[in-house]
């Protein structure tokens, strides 16, 4: 017999294809391919003695200690027992392939050439878990105890969760120390829930959501924890943390009320003895958004932009000031002011208050001086100052036919400066008057 | 000033009291220029290398008093180009003008004058004041004096420099005043001092020539700059004012 080396493809030839094969011939070829695969093999040509039962020159095809058949005769004609198109799959990885042939060729005295045959194959992989699944066959390979993943060439076992996959890669025990819970909602329960859960179980659920979210938990029936009459909870345990702070530990057969954990993140230890049939627990766990209080200003001067009915971790708010006025925060003079809702449920930032611009004291005019229109000495938003030149030497420059007056009229505005009406910013000027002596001279006598 | 009289307090609060080489007058325009007459800075006869220091006082009618006052410092001293320092029969732009270091606090006391905007203010026999520290019948004077002149018909001037045998330049950037009949006049001392005429129509006073050459003092005419024809150069040196 001869072995091929393990390809993943390849031919079968009858010996000197396609010339005529010889007589008086008995070969085996042992077709393998890599573990995790199976064999498939097809007749591209097939030319052989046909015979009745195939008894003298044949091709016997055989797997896993299984004839898969034994042909002869030509593809298409109705003598013997031509292969056709027929697809040959081991189940294992090997395939054996063996040629016969007797001393003649003969047909009514006459010698005749057949070509012999040219097959295919191809290693397929072998979808170990499918095998597993119809038990009846024989297992080839270890059984996975609970789930089994089929990839190209071979398989892997894994565990339902609170399991462990154990060193042979097959077999699960229960191992539910560290199961972790990260989604925004979802279910944990006790082991096989709702059969009868494990003994000697240590397990720790912990459930970690974003900061910000709180958590709710809501227990499902059946909810039944071995339990005692009188003491509690001797046998098995279910605690429950928030943020480490123990909320409870339970058992028996009354599911526990719904929980506001107010908290992102909760720990759920299960212990249990050696012994009982109780069918478990399981929770369906959600999460809200954490809430901050509605914002409130601390004066009538401040604006909460586009209030919400309601703010959640995450939200934010603008605060503004009416016109003319600014915020603060203490002393601290703010251009803006954003406070966002924190995982806590509390403002990042407290209220700032909102002070009146003040504009200060107005600039001192050169020859002029001003007077307050409004509340002398106070400089606060929408305040009134005139200024004035020092007549009759000095007089205010105008232009664009405004007067004195109007040039000369100063407003705190909401941007804290000191504004006219026409010339904004700028102060007024006092100009010289000239030719206008105030004791010009006189003559009386004539 | 010749036969003038005694200035109060206030009646020409534009009036300046320089000490360059020697005394002079000038007078105040916007709140930081005196106006004066080239010559005072630099003399006629005079090498024009000397440099003497510009002082100037404001704002009061006695010498004594004046002069106690803070003296003004000069930033900046802009002869006219047309002026000759070496011609001395020619006081063609006469005129110069100095930018006071700090701008003054104008008041009762010290006030400037305006500028002339037309051909009027040169009218024959208008009446102006003429004021200056400058010397009376030859003695020096303590207080600010004035005196008060008609504009003189340009001819008769003319004629009264020929006839006194003058090649001085007098032109058209000159005008003169006063008449041979006249005891009042300027004088030396009195020279950058304006001549003032009280504008009736917009009640202001106004400079329209400033003292700068004579032939002797009083009893004839006194000639003054044009300060019209120099309104366009005195603005263009307050540029930015």
């Amino acid at each position: 017999s001869i072995p091929l080396s393990q390809k993943l493809f390849g031919e079968v030839t009858s010996p000197l294809y396609p010339k005529p094969y010889p007589n008086n011939l008995d070969k085996t070829t042992v077709i393998t391919v890599p573990t995790g695969f199976r064999v498939k093999l097809v007749f591209w040509q097939f030319d052989l003695e046909p015979s009745e039962g195939c008894l003298y020159d044949y091709v016997k095809i055989s797997a896993d200690k299984k004839t898969l058949g034994r042909f002869c005769g030509q593809l298409g004609s109705p003598l013997g027992n031509p292969p056709e198109a027929r697809e040959f799959v081991s189940q294992g990885n090997k395939m054996q392939l063996t040629f016969h042939t007797d001393f003649s060729n003969e047909e009514n005295g006459t010698i005749m050439f057949h070509k012999g045959f040219l097959a295919y194959y191809q290693a397929v992989d072998l979808d170990e878990c499918a095998s597993q699944l119809n038990s009846l066959e024989e297992n080839l390979q270890p059984q996975c105890q609970h789930l089994c993943h089929n990839y190209v060439g071979s398989y892997f076992c894994t565990c339902r969760p609170g399991y462990e996959l154990q060193k042979d890669g097959h077999s699960c025990q229960a191992e539910c120390s560290n199961e972790l819970f990260t989604e925004p909602s979802g279910y944990v329960s006790s082991l096989e829930y709702p059969q009868p859960y494990p003994p000697d179980l240590r397990c720790n659920y912990s459930i970690r959501v974003e900061r910000g979210l709180t958590l709710h938990l809501k227990f499902l029936e059946p909810f039944e924890i071995d339990d005692h009459q009188q003491v509690h909870c001797p046998y098995d345990q279910l605690q429950i943390y928030a943020n480490g702070r123990n909320i409870g530990e339970f058992c028996g057969k009354k599911r526990p009320t719904d929980f506001d954990t107010s908290s992102n993140a909760v720990d759920l230890l299960f212990f249990t003895d050696e012994s009982g049939d109780s069918r478990g627990w399981k929770l369906h766990y959600v999460t809200e958004v954490i809430k901050c209080p509605q914002p409130k200003t601390l004066d009538k001067f401040t604006i909460i932009q586009d209030v919400q009915p309601q703010y959640q971790f995450r939200d934010y708010f603008i605060a503004t000031c009416q016109q003319g006025y600014q915020l603060v925060e203490g002393n601290q003079v703010l251009l803006s002011f954003t406070a966002v809702c924190q995982d806590d449920g509390t403002w990042h930032r407290a209220m700032p208050r909102c002070r009146i611009k003040d504009c200060g004291p107005p600039r001192s005019l050169t020859n002029g001086a001003f007077n307050y229109t409004t509340t002398k000495g106070v400089n606060t938003y929408q305040a009134r100052i005139q200024y004035y030149c020092q007549e009759p030497y000095y007089k205010m420059h105008t232009r664009g036919g405004i007067s004195e007056i109007q040039r000369g009229a100063y407003t705190c505005t909401a941007q804290g400066i000191w504004k006219n009406e026409w010339e904004g910013e700028k102060i007024p000027r006092c100009l010289p008057v000239c030719g206008k002596p105030v004791n010009p001279v006189e003559q009386k006598q004539r | 000033i010749i036969g003038g009289q005694k200035a109060k307090l206030g009646n020409f609060p534009w009036q300046a009291f320089t000490n360059i080489y020697g005394r002079g007058g000038g007078a105040l325009l916007g709140d930081r220029w005196i106006l004066t007459a080239a010559h005072t800075l630099y003399p006629k006869d005079h090498d024009a290398q000397s440099n003497a220091t510009v002082d100037v006082f404001l704002g009061h009618v006695s010498v004594e008093e004046i002069t106690k006052l803070a003296n003004h410092p000069v930033r900046r001293v802009s002869i006219h180009p047309d002026y000759r320092q070496d011609e001395s029969h020619n006081f063609e732009g006469d005129i110069a003008l100095l930018e006071l270091e700090n701008s003054v606090t104008l008041g009762p006391n010290l006030l400037p004058i305006c500028l002339p905007d037309n051909e009027t203010f040169y009218d024959r026999g208008l009446m102006g004041y003429v004021s200056g520290f400058g010397i009376m019948e030859e003695r020096l004077s303590y207080d600010l004096k004035f005196i008060r002149l008609p504009v003189a018909k340009r001819e008769a001037c003319e004629s009264w420099l020929r006839k006194n045998k003058r090649k001085d330049v007098f032109s058209q950037n000159m005008f003169c005043a006063g008449d041979p009949s006249l005891k009042q006049d300027a004088c030396q001392g009195d020279s950058g001092g304006v001549f003032a005429v009280k504008d009736e129509n917009s009640d202001r006073w106004v400079a329209t020539g400033i003292v700068s050459w004579g032939i002797g003092c009083s009893r004839g005419y006194g000639f003054y700059t044009k300060l019209l024809n120099y309104v366009d150069w005195i603005k263009k040196e307050m540029e930015g004012e």
